[in-house]
């Protein structure tokens, strides 16, 4: 249920977020280029989309919402 | 509709990512 939901979006936020500073930044994002299977561009894209104030920096709050809209029917509206 | 088509673009790449995390999560070591 829900908690599962929250534990993941959390262990995917420190998946990203490895200094444990609370947020993700375009560096933290361009690391995982070497763990996942995404192009710089893709990272790049993927940051700017879960960016939704576009302010630099990703927080755990619009992780999780880019990854409630991908579970609900993988849409980003 | 160009809106249209980027932002399809960009839900592809979030499903991506987020494909990849949890494959990566749940992958075998």
């Amino acid at each position: 249920g829900q908690n599962t939901i929250l534990e993941k979006t959390h262990d995917f936020f420190q998946m990203c977020d490895i200094e444990n500073k609370g947020f993700i930044t375009r560096r933290d994002m361009q690391r995982l280029n070497g763990e996942l299977p995404l192009s710089a561009e893709e990272l790049e894209n993927v940051f700017d989309t879960l960016d939704s104030d576009s302010n630099g920096y990703l927080t755990l709050n619009e992780f999780s919402s880019g990854f409630c809209a991908f579970l609900s029917g993988q849409k980003v509206s | 509709d160009p809106n249209m088509k980027a932002g399809a673009a960009n839900e592809g790449v979030l499903a991506n990512f987020f494909n990849s995390l949890l494959s990566k999560k749940t992958g075998s070591p």
